[in-house]
């Protein structure tokens, strides 16, 4: 079977810095700052309501400049996973 | 709280008690128990209190008059739209999101409300995590795993992963891992989230459970199913990572599971291994009510050794080199839960968890259809490592990465050197992919307690269930092995005698041992519990009775009471306090409560020094460094400061802010206020707190007078201009100055003699006698006798007249 990864527009970002520092590059880039995942360090989430909520390909635009902050270490786009009950 | 006095009844009035085989035996004989033995755990106490477990899933039914009475709202959560905490499951025509409540129901629901079911852990609190009914991403996971309260949840069940369809292969991504990472390392207060996972549901579809990332982690306990007659159900994976097992449904001639369903009913239609993971939960549950500070590892470590092979039906039951039985159907067995809490109740924590990874050779393998690739390792445990040092064993993990052109046809194996083979992978039917595996991690638990070092056997087998282009072989790239364990033995190998009972613990040293265990028949010492010992000394004994503590040579002594240099840690073990301590309530440097000689407390840092620091001073007792008036920077004791803090001043003896004269400074108004009118500088308000005084007033004994009293003399102004009145020497009634000299009136019986006070008594009755006597005194006087200190005394009347 062939199935496509479904592209979110949930961003999963690790910052280093603060919630503040999260928050200021989220708003500079049209991001929302959803606060930070679970009790990972420094890992926050990231949502774009300019962004189709799912799509086979993944988000382009001008948002995908914030990978470019220098305080911006790691950034994934969340991808839908197939999850089945047993 | 169902009165657990009552449980050795074990009847409930809960409609569907009667159907719960699974938990209690249905003829009510008299010693009839279930293979799970919980009510036996129950009747021990243990109901799963103050044990919090969380199902992830799609929600529970909070309102469920089961599940009420225990719904933590604090366990639960929902994820997917926003923050919400509610995890009401969304309802549909088909009751889609039922899972979650049926799970929860097994494990949690109040027992005897005349309700539906029982739950195994039927005082635990419960709550649920709505992940599931909505997109799920890695980032969904991990914050379901981490859940909103990581220290108040104990348990995580989760009875969900990839598809088992015997073609998929995924498992956590990168903030799952990090997210099952957290839990272990700071989950519970440090001693580890609990992961409970359902093994895998893809039996009929040939799947296998080692593709489940998530079921095949090191740090989830992996749950297969048994039917009630201990046949392989149908849904059932084989795998090497499955710990255990417990009961579920099997083919239409079982009995059933029976839960909580959605809108407050009740089921008995739970099958696969979803029904079998919440048991687990429960059961650790009440093993975990039993002993709180068990770490991850120590309820697995109890998991391997309680549970049993009892009738469970499987071709490859084998015992390992360290003596457990263990199945790729069943893991290590039936759960066993009140072994489970009679071991937790004694346990002592297992080592440090050692990870010795060994690379082996990166040489590229070709993997020919119908042939078998064997690779060879010999590992040493990281023997040189004292870090990494691996000795026993407990997960052992292949990281491995192959490219093959049909992934499906692909079988592993892994021998240890003790010569345990496990099935790490077995063909499967559906599974097409040609991407292979790429650094995919294989897990086994069938190694258990068994020795690191030695020859360890990578097997790959390929068999082509069909045509496929032969012109573009499998490689095995590169593989390494992740030893899981500790360096030194976690517990005794005599299951008979449990080593959580033993208390000496020397056991690479067995064979030294002064007395033999099974011989010594002679009296215990006082402090041995009532378990017995091996010898008569308290380091004897299997079990202490209060305390024991480690000494030098690693052996356990049995105490009444922890001694000097110990505190009482877990359980009955009393731990060394920091070495400058003499009593103490922890092992760090700043939990002192007394010092060895030498060393003072410091009452601040609760740490022992070896001088007081500039702020404290030493007690009288000579033992603690008290802290001085906020206001001193150096001082003698509680009220003598010797220096003050910046910005403040000496004032007498105490440190005050400085204000200018005639001002005091007011600690309640914190500001300068006015002295009393006579002073020109104070300490306090009032007309007795002057320290000195204003022009034309002289201070006497702290007081402003405009004249000195008669016992006072006026002093000549100081280098600062102010005057005093001083006390007249003690010889003096009235005085002029300093000194015994400066008299001008004497005190009653006292005679001015030159502005010198004499003492009169002895003139007075000498003045009798020297008349009496007539020309005495006259003599003395004339003979100039009267410089005789004696004889003026005796004629004094005669000495002082004039002429």
């Amino acid at each position: 079977t062939c199935w496509a990864r479904t592209y979110t527009n949930h961003w999963a970002v690790r910052i280093s810095g603060d919630a503040q520092e999260a928050d200021r590059i989220a708003s500079k880039y049209g991001y929302i700052n959803m606060g930070p995942i679970g009790s990972l360090q420094n890992y926050y989430h990231f949502y774009h309501s300019g962004t189709i909520k799912r799509s086979v390909l993944s988000s382009r635009g001008t948002h995908n400049f914030i990978s470019m902050e220098p305080k911006v270490e790691w950034i994934e786009q969340q991808v839908v996973k197939r999850r089945t009950k047993r | 709280d169902y009165k657990v006095s009552n449980i050795h009844s074990a009847y409930f009035n809960d409609p569907k008690w009667p159907s719960m085989w699974y938990i209690h035996c249905s003829d009510n004989a008299h010693h009839c128990q279930s293979d799970m033995n919980i009510v036996g755990a129950w009747k021990r106490g243990y109901t799963g209190k103050n044990v919090v477990v969380t199902i992830l899933d799609d929600g529970i039914e909070r309102t469920h008059p089961d599940l009420m009475q225990n719904y933590d709202p604090l366990a639960s959560t929902r994820y997917q739209v926003a923050m919400h905490y509610d995890p009401m499951p969304r309802y549909d025509a088909s009751n889609e999101n039922k899972h979650g409540t049926r799970c929860a129901g097994e494990v949690a629901a109040t027992a005897n409300n005349a309700h539906c079911t029982v739950g195994i852990a039927f005082n635990a609190q419960n709550g649920g995590v709505r992940m599931l009914d909505g997109d799920v991403t890695d980032m969904v996971e991990a914050k379901s795993l981490e859940s909103t309260h990581p220290q108040h949840v104990h348990i995580y069940s989760a009875t969900w992963g990839p598809d088992d369809d015997g073609k998929t292969v995924d498992g956590p991504a990168a903030l799952a891992r990090d997210a099952f990472e957290n839990g272990i390392r700071t989950g519970r207060r440090g001693y580890g989230s609990v992961f409970v996972w359902a093994s895998g549901n893809g039996g009929r579809s040939r799947d296998h459970c080692s593709c489940d990332g998530y079921t095949n982690s090191i740090y989830t306990i992996s749950i297969s199913s048994t039917t009630e007659s201990g046949k392989k159900p149908w849904y059932l994976e084989e795998c090497a990572s499955t710990l255990a097992t417990t009961y579920s449904s099997g083919e239409s001639y079982d009995r059933k599971v029976i839960t909580t369903d959605l809108r407050q009913r009740c089921t008995d239609s739970h099958t696969g291994t979803s029904a079998s993971a919440p048991m687990a939960a429960g059961i650790i549950a009440l093993a975990l009510e039993a002993n709180p500070f068990l770490t991850w590892r120590d309820v697995q470590h109890i998991i391997v050794r309680t549970s049993r092979p009892r009738h469970l039906n499987a071709p490859d039951w084998k015992t390992n080199a360290a003596g457990h039985k263990v199945s790729h159907l069943y893991g290590f067995g039936l759960m066993d839960a009140e072994a489970m809490v009679i071991e937790a109740e004694k346990w002592t924590p297992v080592p440090t968890q050692h990870i010795c990874v060994e690379n082996t050779d990166r040489q590229i393998k070709t993997i020919r259809p119908d042939h078998v690739v064997r690779s060879v390792y010999k590992a040493t445990g990281c023997a040189d490592n004292s870090n990494h040092h691996v000795i026993y064993l407990e997960h052992v993990v292949v990281r491995i990465t192959i490219t093959h052109p049909r992934r499906g046809d692909l079988a592993i194996y892994l021998t240890s050197p003790s010569g345990t083979r496990s099935q790490l992978l077995a063909n499967r039917l559906f599974d097409h992919s040609m991407e292979g595996f790429k650094n995919w991690e294989f897990m086994t638990t069938h190694c258990w307690g068994e020795k690191a070092s030695g020859d360890w056997i990578l097997e790959i087998y390929d068999t082509p269930s069909q045509l496929r282009n032969f012109k573009t072989p499998g490689k095995l790239k590169e593989w390494s092995l992740v030893l899981y364990g500790t360096s030194i033995q976690p517990y005794s190998p005599r299951n008979d005698v449990p080593k959580v009972e033993r208390v000496r613990s020397s056991p690479i040293e067995e064979p030294s041992e002064e007395y033999n265990i099974d011989d010594y028949t002679g009296p215990c010492d006082a402090e041995c519990s009532d378990v017995g010992c091996d010898g008569p000394g308290p380091h004897h004994c299997n079990d202490c009775l209060h305390f024991y503590y480690k000494a030098k040579n690693n052996t356990r002594i049995c105490v009444s009471d922890c001694p000097l240099g110990y505190y009482p840690a877990d359980k009955k073990r009393c731990k060394k306090c920091f070495p400058t301590c003499e009593t103490c309530l922890g092992s760090r440097s700043d939990q002192c409560s007394s010092c060895k000689s030498g060393y003072y407390l410091n009452e601040e840092t609760n740490s022992c020094v070896t001088n007081c620091p500039d702020g404290f001073y030493l007690n009288d007792n000579k033992n603690l460094c008290k802290k001085c008036h906020e206001n001193c920077k150096i001082c003698t004791s509680a009220e003598i400061c010797t220096e003050c803090e910046h910005g403040l001043s000496l004032q007498g003896s105490t440190c005050a802010v400085t204000c200018e004269d005639g001002r005091y400074y007011s600690a309640v108004k914190k500001e300068c206020e006015l002295c009393h009118r006579s002073c020109a500088t104070c300490t306090r308000p009032g007309i007795g707190n002057c320290i000195n005084c204003a022009t034309e007033m002289a201070l006497e004994d702290g007081r402003c007078v405009t004249s000195c009293s008669s016992e006072y003399y006026f002093s000549f102004p100081k280098a600062n201009g102010f005057k005093t009145c001083k006390r007249c020497d003690g010889s003096c009634s009235t005085c002029s100055g300093p000194g015994e000299r400066n008299c001008t009136s004497c005190p009653e019986g006292y005679l001015l003699e030159g502005n010198i006070c004499m003492v009169g008594t002895i003139c007075k009755d000498a003045t009798e006698e020297a008349w009496a006597e007539g020309g005495f005194c006259m003599l003395v006087k004339k003979n100039n006798l009267c410089v005789r200190k004696v004889l003026q005394q005796l004629c004094c009347r005669t000495c002082t007249l004039q002429g």
